[in-house]
């Protein structure tokens, strides 16, 4: 029974999606060598079929993402409490006919996120707000302009994202996203929450990203609110899943930055249920090790 | 790293050789360009050296909380001494979900994660709670951060170094108290996560059926709707290496099985490129 009155029932079940990089210049019957935007296929393994093929060097046809939308729609909709949305939701900048414009990745994020909510809220509300299925989408490395390179806001960057975003954003985040583009959901008020880390900050490929040392640097500042939002909702007796797209691997993550963050995520492991992470399109896991980057912080330091 | 090496000070030894990995993330980070998969196998075959193969050489026979307890409660009595033993190596290490992507790197993939609601399940309710007070909190967050952060802005040189010497970094956390209990991904608990499924779609098998489909007559919509659908890849639960939850301590089970069985680490691989036949 939720604070206004209505019921939800939970499911015990949520979805994780990421990388779907749609491509509109996606081209069925041209060459993957032409990154399926142009050109004759030398053979059949060389052609762009409808839906893509695996391992060519294509990003996704805008008939993969909408298919996979849908099916998800129809077959996981009403089986789901929530969705990990983690990023990435425009093409690579691989075509030099094409470079990618920042218009072009606002405006293909802007569509992507309204897509979600379409899928995802209730059709019977006349309140944007109002999901059936709460949904935490993060940024990846390919959303920003130019590609990796993402500061501290506000800046146009972090606005655009607000502004397509708002829905899913609590409102009484919405400032402070605007400067650090972190927030998380109560996706079981009171109970449980998905933080949306923006790993770019710690991501080593990130021109403004150097160490997490300095206070002028972007992760340190996410780390100190990070650090005030897991002490928030210890004292709440709340649980929480942590989601971005960069993982938290020692050659993703810049300088100190990956060993503070283990250390934030294991000296709350009595809240912290786990970590979903997208970028690498490889399905696997890391076990990290906090002793570890105890001792590599104290050297440090 | 730059930092701790510009120091002359050297990363710990599991970090160190992650050195295995630097080939197949500048592949990676090229691959950023694209996406077609380079050096996946180099990478995947890294992390096994990296990290599985050093946790299986750091245990006994397992990391599973409930095997060790067993073992240890029929050697002692005293239930307190047990848990410490293993809590001191289980806990110390986290767990990061890398997914499988929608874009076709591998085939299009997502998971659906199943995890622990019991009590929550009929008569939960927050109309009674009292009021979240969020916006407070964000309010004085706000301040709080600019405080931290205007602390030692206006010092430079050498009092900035020695003020920051003395002050407490805030960016590395505080020890967890020892009086908390460990949380949902350590012990069986609400919203603990219990099982996975993997999904995916086969790209080459819904081609062959849309083509059949567009043989036989059909639209290209209607051929495109029969063929394209996702399908279950595994389960966390499934063979040869079923995970009986998904604990902290059942992954780092499943990394010392990983590290020594080749028959697993095939399967796992195959999952890792989701079931693509990928190779180098």
């Amino acid at each position: 029974r939720l604070a206004d009155g209505k019921t939800k029932s939970l499911k015990g079940r949520f979805l994780h999606i990421t990388d779907i990089h749609p491509d509109p210049f996606y081209k069925s019957g041209t060459s993957a060598e032409e990154v399926c935007h142009r050109g004759k296929p030398k053979d059949a393994s060389d052609t762009a079929t409808r839906f893509g093929v695996a391992m060519n060097g294509c990003d996704s046809s805008m008939d993969l993402m909408n298919y996979t939308l849908d099916w998800v729609e129809k077959n996981l909709r009403d089986k789901i409490d929530f969705v990990v949305w983690t990023g990435d939701n425009i093409r690579h900048d691989n075509d030099r006919r094409f470079p990618r414009t920042e218009s072009q990745i606002f405006d293909l994020n802007a569509k992507v996120a309204s897509k979600f909510e379409d899928m995802f809220r209730n059709k019977d509300s006349i309140n944007p707000r109002d999901f059936d299925v709460t949904v935490i989408p993060s940024l990846g490395n390919n959303d920003v302009f130019p590609h990796n390179l993402f500061s501290l806001g506000p800046t146009l960057q972090t606005r655009e994202l607000n502004s397509m975003w708002s829905n899913f954003i609590p409102q009484e985040q919405q400032r402070s996203f605007d400067r650090g583009t972190s927030y998380f959901v109560e996706v079981i008020p009171g109970k449980l929450a998905v933080l949306s880390i923006e790993t770019l900050y710690l991501y080593k490929a990130n021109p403004l990203v150097d160490t997490c040392d300095s206070k002028k640097e972007p992760g340190y500042q996410l780390l100190l609110w990070l650090g005030y939002v897991l002490e928030e909702l210890r004292s709440r007796n709340m649980k929480v899943w942590l989601s971005g797209h960069v993982p938290p691997l020692p050659k993703n993550y810049d300088g100190n930055c990956f060993h503070k963050f283990t250390l934030w995520t294991n000296e709350y492991r009595d809240i912290i249920i786990g970590g979903l992470y997208g970028h690498m399109n490889i399905d696997h896991f890391i076990p990290l090790d906090a002793k570890k980057s105890w001792k590599a912080v104290e050297k440090s330091s | 790293g730059k930092s701790i090496r510009a120091n002359g000070e050297e990363f710990d030894d599991e970090y160190e050789s992650d050195d295995v990995l630097d080939g197949a993330v500048e592949a990676s980070d090229a691959r950023t360009m694209g996406a077609k998969p380079v050096n996946k196998v180099a990478y995947i075959d890294g992390v096994r050296e990296a990290y599985y193969e050093k946790i299986a050489s750091k245990a006994g026979s397992s990391f599973s909380i409930e095997r060790k307890k067993k073992n240890h409660n029929k050697k002692h009595k005293n239930r307190d001494k047990s848990k410490k033993q293993y809590k001191g190596k289980v806990d110390r290490y986290s767990i990061v979900n890398v997914a499988g992507s929608v874009i076709p790197t591998f085939n299009p993939s997502f998971r659906v994660w199943e995890y622990n609601i019991s009590g929550l399940e009929s008569d939960y309710s927050v109309s009674g709670m009292p009021a979240q007070g969020w916006q407070k909190f964000f309010d004085n967050l706000e301040v709080q951060i600019l405080r931290d952060l205007e602390d030692e802005s206006s010092l430079s040189g050498l009092a900035n170094t020695l003020s920051r010497n003395r002050k407490v970094d805030k960016t590395i956390p505080p020890r967890m108290p020892a009086d908390l209990p460990l949380g949902p991904a350590y012990v069986p608990q609400l919203f603990t996560p219990t099982r996975f499924v993997q999904y995916y779609a086969d790209l080459e098998a819904i081609e062959r059926k849309y083509q059949k489909e567009v043989k036989k007559g059909a639209s290209e919509e209607d051929a495109a709707a029969k063929a394209f659908a996702y399908k279950v890849e595994y389960t966390s639960d499934d063979a040869p290496y079923p995970m009986k939850s998904l604990l902290t301590g059942d992954y780092l089970d499943l990394a010392v099985q990983l590290a020594n069985n080749e028959t697993f680490w095939s399967k796992f691989k195959e999952r890792a490129f989701l079931s693509t036949g990928y190779d180098d």
